[in-house]
């Protein structure tokens, strides 16, 4: 029951020179929370892989709460709006 | 931006400013994140321009009405659009029929941020015959990569999920500059929670400068966003051109209100002060619902409104044009060609009033909007421009400069009912942002090895607190009153380009004082080793967010003597000699150590050290002077900000 918002869970700089690689460490940092790598496709927004390392994925709180415990992330924010000035 | 260029002195007519020099900005890519471009606008013509910068990895996409090979070109080098983070957030089918799934702008605010940061010339544009002239972005000659982030949803948002995924394609494919005329709603995020300062401070790391709007909720204080140090976050000005429209009583009196009324003028027609038809606590004005308008008291007649009012209540009671008193905006609506609404002050309000009710019939002719330009008008800091202090780290002065954002005439989407042959006339932090970026990448050319914070730094340091040149009044801000500009306003000033390319001295930053920064904000080890991607400590003294080497001095709550330091590295004439001159807070003492610098082919750069007291024995506001490093030929300029907090309390 309990709701899914998108969330960017933000980890730093990029570690691998091979963005592939980076993507292949977001799918599984979040399929270790989610339970599966088919899940974690499926819940992944993004990878931000070039500039810097982190993913948008539409998370439960609770999940939330897990990731944020795992090495390596830095923060974990939620989604939020902007508005044209 | 028929006039903008020219007064910030980058007209192309003049052989003395720095567009020669800098080759109008070709070569520098800028990225846009925004609403997307209208390709056809003549705007974004190629003409005489050469091949893409070789190391541009980026690509335009196809989509809808979007085609790769016809819509991009050498002037819109880049197209992209990211939705799925609003999609994923907001659910799907989400109604997209008032926008392009492509990096097309239905909304048209995208166009004119493009068109103003690097448009190429257009001759003869103007918004219905009025600010006539060219049309041109600050850097002409530079090229435009357009990553679609916001939406014509919801009346223009844009997600953070999207907006970080263009940052993070953008550091991939090369731009050199990031215009985001995006901001936060108020309360803002601290800098660890915020989107955009995250993905910014990897695009700086990288020397990619981030030009941010300050946003558009002034004249209040503490509303700036887009506050992270790294980022240039600019303010609003008006510029030397004036909108004066003429409003004459039937005594003959004639008063002058703003407006962009393009019609014929109204003859003399009845003028009446609507009254109400029964009480509404909910509203503010009579004007503002049909259901508190007298129909046949006001139909056909022109009407005077306080405070605020509703074009399409006035339409429906059948009014033929509205006068309306109100604190200043600088925010004004283009009028339909039968529909004017003139601005004025509560003071001409007032004197209007007076008339209606000195006689039995009173008359008006509202007449066609003129255009003025020159030195007699003088810029202040808009109304509606965000201001400081810094809400989330108020050690970290911003705005940092402030730029032309009232009326500005610049390319649209003709999606737009107002805009008039895909010209329109705008306002906000929006638009005195892409001038900053315009010029950035003009600055870029001229200095391509000076990093972001030497850049920002050559702005601010430059920028005028005064009016016109020759003129030593103070700059305005807008507001209710109207007041001195203070650099919670404007930061350094309105920005000078031809002075920021000399700058004699910059504040530099790098890594490393971001590094200090982030350890200052609060950072861990752990965390900033990820951040910086390799094992980062902070030292054991905690760094002082007053040490981070601004160019700009800001002491939010000063009780005991503090000793906070800069460093000034030499982009001038090797051999230089510069003396401090100290303009101190009122009931502040500020003393520098060494107060002479010597410059010289070993010595590049000299770090300097501000000890700062108070002799107020109370808690004050803030207080703000200067700190000015001059050769006699540079004049490098910090503004200082210093409250006193003696009581351990603070009130605002």
């Amino acid at each position: 029951t309990e709701s899914s918002n998108v969330h960017i869970v933000y980890l730093g700089e990029t570690q691998h020179d091979n963005p592939e690689l980076v993507v292949d460490l977001h799918h599984e940092l979040l399929a270790s929370v989610v339970g599966s790598k088919e899940l974690a496709s499926e819940l992944m927004v993004y990878s931000y892989k070039h500039g810097f390392s982190g993913f948008a994925a539409k998370l439960r709180e609770s999940q939330v709460q897990q990731l944020s415990e795992l090495p390596g992330v830095v923060r974990i924010i939620p989604n939020s709006l902007h508005k044209l000035e | 931006t028929t006039r903008s260029w020219n007064f910030l002195g980058l007209s192309p007519h003049s052989p003395s400013n720095i567009l020669p020099k800098s080759k109008m900005g070709d070569g520098v890519i800028i990225g846009v994140l925004d609403t997307g471009i209208w390709p056809e606008s003549e705007s974004f013509n190629e003409k005489g321009l050469g091949p893409v910068p070789f190391h541009w990895k980026g690509a335009c996409e196809s989509g809808e009405n979007f085609n790769t090979t016809i819509h991009c070109n050498k002037k819109i080098i880049g197209a992209r659009w990211f939705i799925k983070g609003l999609l994923a957030e907001y659910g799907e089918p989400l109604d997209t029929s008032t926008d392009f799934l492509s990096p097309r702008d239905a909304n048209g605010h995208g166009t004119a941020i493009s068109s103003i940061a690097a448009g190429s010339f257009v001759y003869n544009i103007s918004y219905k015959g009025l600010g006539g002239g060219t049309v041109r972005g600050g850097a002409p000659n530079a090229r435009l990569a357009m990553y679609k982030v916001c939406w014509n949803l919801f009346n223009g948002y844009c997600s953070s999920a999207d907006i970080l995924k263009a940052v993070d394609v953008a550091i991939h494919e090369g731009v050199h500059v990031l215009s985001l005329s995006l901001g936060d709603s108020v309360p803002i995020s601290t800098i660890v929670d915020d989107a955009i300062a995250i993905g910014s401070y990897h695009a700086v790391t990288r020397d990619i400068i981030v030009v941010c709007s300050a946003g558009n909720d002034g004249p209040f204080a503490q509303t700036v966003t887009n506050t992270a140090p790294w980022v240039i976050t600019v303010a609003a000005s008006t510029m030397d051109r004036a909108f004066p429209t003429s409003i004459t009583l039937g005594n003959n009196i004639t008063l002058q209100g703003q407006s962009l009324f393009t019609g014929p003028h109204t003859g003399f027609t009845r003028l009446i002060y609507p009254k109400s038809t029964k009480i509404d606590s909910t509203s503010t004005s009579i004007c503002d619902s049909l259901s508190s308008l007298n129909k046949t008291m006001v139909s056909g007649n022109v009407v005077l409104c306080f405070t605020s009012y509703s074009e399409e209540a006035l339409r429906e009671a059948g009014c033929v044009g509205v006068i309306i008193a109100t604190n200043p905006s600088d925010l004004m609506l283009p009028s339909d060609d039968d529909f004017p609404n003139i601005q004025v002050d509560y003071e001409v309000g007032t004197r209007i009033l007076s008339y209606i009710r000195s006689t039995s019939a009173p008359l008006v002719k509202l007449s066609r909007t003129k255009t003025v330009v020159g030195k007699l008008i003088s810029a202040k800091v808009a109304a509606f421009s965000s201001r400081g202090p810094n809400s989330a780290t108020p050690a970290i002065l911003k705005p940092d400069v402030a730029a032309p954002g009232v009326n500005i005439l610049a390319a649209y989407s003709p999606l737009r009912s107002y805009a008039d042959g895909g010209y329109a006339v705008k306002s906000g932090t929006s638009l005195s942002t892409p001038h900053v970026s315009g010029i950035v990448a003009l600055l870029k050319v001229m200095h391509p090895s000076w990093s972001p914070a030497a850049i920002r730094s050559a702005l601010v340091t430059t920028a005028s607190r005064n009016g016109p040149s020759c003129s030593i009044l103070p700059i305005f801000a807008e507001g209710s009153p109207r007041k001195l500009a203070n650099p919670f306003d404007y930061g350094g000033g309105i920005v000078n380009p031809n002075k920021a390319a000399y700058p004699g001295l910059v504040y530099d930053m790098g890594r490393e004082d971001y590094i200090n920064f982030l350890c200052a904000v609060g950072y861990n080890t752990s965390a900033l080793s990820q951040i910086v991607g390799q094992v980062t400590a902070c030292s054991s003294t905690k760094p002082s967010v007053l040490d981070v080497n601004l160019p700009s001095i800001t002491i939010p709550n000063l009780r005991d003597n503090i000793n906070l330091t800069r460093s000034v590295t030499n982009v001038g004439p090797v051999d230089s000699v510069y003396k401090v001159d100290i303009d101190p807070p009122l009931g502040v003492n500020v003393a520098v150590r060494p107060d002479t610098l010597v410059f010289n082919s070993s010595v590049k750069t000299i770090t300097f050290t501000v000890a700062v007291s108070t002799t107020h024995h109370v808690n004050t506001g803030y207080y703000f002077g200067s700190l000015t490093w001059t050769d006699g030929k540079h004049v490098v300029t910090s503004a200082l900000s210093v409250r006193t907090q003696i009581a351990d309390y603070t009130d605002g």
